[in-house]
């Protein structure tokens, strides 16, 4: 069975799991065109 | 503690003047003319007076850093893109100061003061984490340290001459930092960290720019770190959707390394192997499955395979692990070692499982003393045949102290035991090499010569968990398999375990299909 | 046989579990990899352009950072002196730019809305950008869909098409709507 200390990473695990990194949290400021995602038709392309 | 009087408000007081120079348009290229005003303000202050105030002063500035996020973040009003450029705002400044701090510290030639300034700052921003991780628990943000060590590490990767005179040695100082900040010590930190250490800079700069592989091992390592996290949740199969989720990402990561780095997983396969769970299989086979990109692995469903001719099964594979060392206790490798060189006493063998056994909580065995055992005897008695001129094959293999063990481990070991035995023989099963060839007749040979159809069962069962999995499937794997499958010797069709339920055949069938 | 989970038995009941419980799938059949978003028949290196363990897409070029000379750094000494971005001044090869360089951003749906607006329509099927030949009228015309000659925006080649087609309207995607609130930027 986990043991208390796995059980205490699956809790804090959980709560990061809800404000992930970003992968503009690695790129640098974009002043003049930022990111701004949001979702698109699936038939538009995404690559 | 016992910051001296006024020392938070001169922090505070220095931090946003150096935000503001950062961001004016008179700071100059790189900040420099920004930096030697405000290295000026830092002397007038006093800040750079003592190595304790020094410290004091950047623990401040992270904390007020860290601060401001928090209270960025907690603004439900604005928008996640805002919120991040207000946090960003002050962080990257911040992050120019430290890399300009550390590039110029003593005179360019003194490499020793830039890299323990810059283990001093990346001691700080870890210490600071791991409180504020104790302290808020489910409310800890992993966002201004991760964006302080990434930044920090593409700063100081830059292409500039100080910067590549002490460039191992940074990255040594970050590899250090974030094995401290491993998921098992900071789990609420673990998705940003694996992010940090999935960046394209970051890979590219420990795997592919150092000379000689220098970075490999500390790679490696931190690989290890993250196996090490998951695995009490996958030997559970606890995937509940974070952890799940952190495992897909791993894979992802891994087929990357698996793409653009075959070799690295190729040297540290054994390392892997003996942290990741055994019933992580596909993971696993991910890891097995690389080769060097010079080889051309024939197909293994080529008709008549001649394995024993290909000129490849003459080399050992590199296997950066001192897995010697791994047996222990000192005696027991020792009575290996004679039993190996004089196949006596005999009660080493009988004594063999109990040395095996483990109490640790949820593992009775010992899992890498089981693997290193096996490797261990294996590659000796490999070294055997060749001085007396010979290759594995089926007959050179046998009646030699090193099969006594091998044997002795498939008789002697109850149901789970045997099968870790058998995993670990399976784990060498890979690219055409000499271990590979080694282990496939050692599989083979077990399976013919058991005394009983549960080994031959088991056999089966470890061969075949590992090919029902998606791709991709290791060369060695595929070939014992279809040798098990097709030569007549071992009378594979026979046996009741292949026809014993209706799934069971049909499950036989379908993968005997796709294997020839 | 072996009883227990380590034989035969143990793998097909594991195998069964597996079916019926969604947590135990990705140990057991595993998960198809090369639905993870790597192309990996590359010939060239995934790492370089890989973006994130937790998205399935690798980078866009402009999001790659490179360390360029200082001098090129210009945005603040400019920024504000930069014109607001209003996409009805650009020509449509900058549309067809950013709608095909900005996949799940608000700049795609936005360069959309403006292609819209000047008669292109993006047929939901074909995933490519249609407008009517100018001067050019469709040879037949019913309430469900006309044929005659289009022009194609080709973005492998870059350029415009002339073909002739049969277009049925519900294929058609409808005006493009912009998210309710725009991200903040004052460029814009």
């Amino acid at each position: 069975p986990l043991v208390k200390e796995h059980l205490y990473q699956l809790t804090m695990g959980e709560a990061a799991f809800h404000h992930l990194p970003h992968p503009s949290d690695s790129e640098r400021l974009r002043h003049y065109l930022p990111r701004n995602p949001c979702p698109t038709p699936p038939y538009y392309p995404q690559l | 503690i016992d910051d001296p009087p006024g020392l938070h408000e001169k922090t505070e007081y220095l931090l946003r003047e150096w935000v503001n120079m950062y961001h004016s348009p008179a700071a100059g290229r790189d900040s420099t003319k920004a930096f030697s005003a405000f290295v000026q303000q830092m002397h007038q202050q006093g800040i750079l007076k003592t190595d304790d105030l020094i410290t004091r002063f950047f623990r401040l500035c992270t904390e007020m850093c860290v601060d401001l996020c928090y209270r960025a973040l907690s603004e439900q009003t604005h928008s996640p893109t805002l919120i991040r450029a207000k946090c960003f705002h002050t962080l990257d400044a911040f992050v120019r100061l430290i890399a300009l701090l550390v590039k110029h510290s003593g005179d360019n030639a003194n490499t020793v003061t830039k890299i323990n300034l810059l283990n001093k700052v990346l001691g700080i921003v870890a210490g600071v984490l791991l409180q504020d991780h104790e302290v808020r628990q489910t409310e800890f943000q992993q966002l201004p340290y991760h964006r302080i060590f990434i930044m920090l590490f593409i700063e100081l990767n830059a292409p500039e001459h100080i910067l590549e005179n002490i460039n191992f040695q940074v990255l040594t100082a970050f590899c250090n930092t974030f094995h401290i900040l491993r998921p098992a010590k900071a789990p609420g930190f673990a998705y940003a960290w694996l992010e940090l250490i999935s960046h394209r800079v970051f890979i590219g700069r420990m795997l592919a720019l150092t000379p000689q592989q220098k970075g490999w091992g500390m790679y490696a390592q931190l690989l290890i770190d993250l196996f090490k996290f998951l695995s009490p949740f996958l030997r559970n199969a606890e995937l509940n959707k974070p952890t799940h989720f952190l495992y897909k990402g791993t894979l992802r990561v891994l087929l990357v390394l698996l793409h653009d780095f075959p070799e690295f997983l190729c040297d540290y396969h054994y390392a892997f192997c003996d942290v990741i769970s055994p019933n992580c299989i596909q993971m696993r086979n991910l890891i097995l499955s690389a080769f060097p990109r010079n080889m051309r692995l024939p197909d293994p469903f080529t008709p008549n395979l001649k394995v024993d001719m290909l000129s490849d099964i003459q080399h050992p594979p590199r296997i950066l692990s001192n897995f010697a060392n791994m047996i222990q206790p000192p005696s027991f490798k020792k009575d290996l070692d004679s039993y190996l060189k004089t196949r006596s006493p005999v009660t080493f063998l009988s004594d063999l499982r109990s040395s095996l056994q483990s109490n640790e909580p949820g593992s009775r065995y010992n899992i890498p003393l089981m693997n290193a055992l096996v490797l261990y005897a294996g590659t000796q008695a490999i070294q055997h045949i060749h001085t007396k001129g010979l290759t594995p094959s089926m007959s050179t293999i046998a009646h030699s102290s090193h099969m006594d063990i091998f044997q002795n481990l498939a008789v002697d070991l109850d149901t789970e035991g045997r099968y870790l035995f058998l995993t670990a023989i399976a784990n060498q099963l890979r690219y055409p090499n000499s271990h590979t060839h080694y282990f496939s007749c050692t599989l083979l040979y077990l399976f013919a010569e058991a005394n009983t159809e549960a080994i031959q069962e088991q056999i089966t069962r470890v061969l075949l968990e590992r090919l029902i999995v998606n791709r991709p499937h290791p060369w060695g794997l595929l070939i014992t398999f279809i040798e098990l499958i097709k030569n007549p010797q071992f009378k594979f069709w026979n046996h009741e375990f292949v026809h014993c339920a209706p799934e069971i055949e049909k499950l036989f069938e379908s993968v005997a299909r796709s294997c020839m | 046989m072996v009883p227990d989970q380590f034989g035969i038995v143990g793998l097909l009941t594991f195998i069964k579990s597996a079916e019926t419980d969604p947590s135990l799938v990705a140990l057991a059949p595993g998960m198809d990899l090369t639905t993870l978003g790597l192309n990996l028949n590359s010939p060239d290196n995934l790492y370089s352009t890989f973006q994130s363990p937790w998205v399935d897409l690798p980078c866009r070029p402009q999001d790659i950072d490179f360390h360029v000379p200082a001098e090129y750094l210009t945005n603040i000494y400019v920024r504000d002196k930069l014109a607001p971005i209003k996409l009805n001044r650009y020509g449509e090869d900058l549309l067809f730019f950013l709608f095909y360089m900005n996949g799940g951003d608000v700049l795609q749906l936005a360069a959309a809305a403006e292609l819209y607006n000047r008669d292109w329509r993006y047929h939901k099927e074909e995933r490519v950008w249609i407008t009517r030949a100018p001067g050019v009228e469709p040879v037949v015309k019913t309430n469900a869909y006309e044929r005659g000659t289009y022009y194609f925006f080709d973005a492998q080649n870059w350029r415009k098409v002339a073909k002739e087609f049969h277009l049925e309207y519900d294929k058609l995607e409808e005006r493009p709507s912009l998210p309710p609130t725009l991200h903040h930027n004052p460029n814009q």
